[in-house]
């Protein structure tokens, strides 16, 4: 089996956690961190250099002569994308997952174009499977196309901010977003409940299609229908990440100590990481087939129009 | 007693909510809190409009024969300036408090520019005070001099992130800048701890001046010098502030309520609000001398320069 999921959002939003949490792999453990001055950090301390880093301004403060197009063009260099493959076993089922890492988006001073290098990633795998299906060896493509993307929101906001609407309305003809509210234990238990509502709202104001649950079919059990119906009404999923267990109630789990107390990302009462869990195991051959049937084939049918 | 307080920092940081907490003053109470629309909503729930809003691109994308000039002049509308002054009484002293907020900044996807309005604000308080010293009426001179610069950095980030070090080069030498770690509760004692360090030392690299303590007179009791030596080690603070009302322990406390514990703002295990606040007020006096005497002096003698 294999998937493809790609994490996108600002730096410091728990992305490689919560990635690491959901499959209990380290899959982010040689990665460069940068640092505002652009250094790339390695997890185990040594510092290396990460592209543009994060000054692309640097480039356009060049002088005033440079056009407006051109400017857009020099931004556009600051989101890296980095592709990981692992092999995990999940549910007795081996699951050959390649996560989809886009550092740099959202982070600079200027995000005009954090969307661009995103577009053209998801596009060019879309066109390496065009290119594959039409070929003598159809029977062996490698299906590298993006079959779910995390869109990560921050808990701070009132709601989208210009940036998440704007990445969500360039892509979601392109790849199943899921948006997730990311660091959610950042927020009570009401500001979550407002903040999803809000969300929604403005999701549905802007006419943004993010990736929705298809019906259930009428024969599986009542039990997986609730589930199913759970998960549904949690949406957008306001999740908190942990890769640190610790002791709590005479048990090993997964969470965050504070001062004041302990955040256990497992208990839904506060955090729906298990609920975001569930989603995308019991649905990754739905995000397979919608990503095959809708968006891959939008990409046929304009390709073959031109 | 005159004090000017601005603060500045992304939507959604809890700097109104800081400011109210600081003061027990509700100086928030009639603002227009834009959505990712641009509409202002006031926080009694009727809808106004707010300038440019968070969509400045909308402007820019007109065409792309727009110069980077034009497109810079665009996106500095961002910023919108608002001063409100409210009378208080702060131990026995009347304190007549202007706080200065800057909304739109570091929220649109481009904030080149963010910092611009902001340095005009302050420029054009010297430029009044300066006229008004040279003038016949010089007795009567309003001071509404920027006298202190509370800059939210979130707790998310790394560090220092483009947006803040850029603010902070462009400030420093025009008013006391107080780097402040805002919704500190996000963090564990640890990362709160690492994060002070790391912005200490980003501070120093960029070679920032940020507004620091002045050395304590010999002869002030033991207990006063051992409280700003705490302090000093404390900054840059990381507060969390709350307006509401809890009941705790048996008193009344003012924090958060989670549901795995509760944050009590005034408790210095949890956050360094009651920090920040005995540094405003044993400081007053000082942040003022040193805008007289450093910040405005620089403008004065680079104005008599020209
Ligand atoms: N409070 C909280 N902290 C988190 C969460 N997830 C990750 N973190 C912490 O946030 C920091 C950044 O996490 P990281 O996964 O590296 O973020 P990324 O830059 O988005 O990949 C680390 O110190 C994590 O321990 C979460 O759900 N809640
Ligand atoms: N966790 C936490 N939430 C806060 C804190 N301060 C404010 N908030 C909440 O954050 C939201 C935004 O706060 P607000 O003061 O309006 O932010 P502003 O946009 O920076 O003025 C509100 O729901 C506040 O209750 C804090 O220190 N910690």
């Amino acid at each position: 089996f294999e998937f493809t999921l790609m994490v996108v959002g600002e730096s410091g939003l728990g992305k490689s956690t919560l990635v690491n949490s959901l499959f209990l792999a380290d899959l982010y453990s040689d990665r460069k961190i940068p640092d505002a001055k652009g250094n790339g950090h390695h997890a185990n301390g040594t510092v290396g250099v990460v592209g543009n880093g994060y000054r692309p301004t640097t480039g356009a403060r060049n002088g005033p002569e440079l056009t407006s197009q051109q400017l857009l063009e020099k931004f556009h260099k600051n989101v890296k994308i980095s592709a990981k493959t692992v092999e995990i076993e999940e549910r007795g089922v081996k699951l050959r997952l390649t996560v989809v890492d886009t550092p740099g988006f959202g982070d600079a001073i200027n995000n005009e174009d954090s969307f661009q290098s995103i577009v053209k990633y998801i596009d060019d795998q879309f066109e390496k499977f065009f290119h594959g299906e039409r070929g003598l060896n159809r029977r062996n493509i490698t299906d590298s196309r993006v079959h779910c993307c995390f869109y990560f929101i921050s808990p701070f906001g009132r709601g989208l901010k210009p940036l998440d609407i704007q990445f969500m309305r360039q892509l979601h003809q392109k790849v199943n977003i899921v948006p997730v509210i990311s660091r959610a234990d950042a927020l009570t238990k009401k500001e979550v409940d407002d903040l999803k509502k809000q969300i929604r709202r403005e999701i549905n104001d802007e006419g943004i299609k993010v990736y929705t649950l298809p019906e259930v079919d009428e024969d599986e059990d009542q039990e997986y229908k609730e589930e199913v119906r759970q998960m549904k009404e949690a949406m957008p999923f306001a999740v908190a990440g942990s890769t640190t267990s610790i002791e709590a109630k005479g048990k090993k789990l997964r969470g965050r100590v504070y001062p004041w107390g302990v955040v256990e990302i497992e208990n839904p009462e506060h955090s729906d990481f298990i609920k975001l869990r569930n989603m995308l195991i019991t649905h990754m051959q739905d995000l397979q087939e919608v990503t095959q049937e809708v968006h891959y084939e939008n990409y046929r049918l304009q390709k073959l129009a031109e």
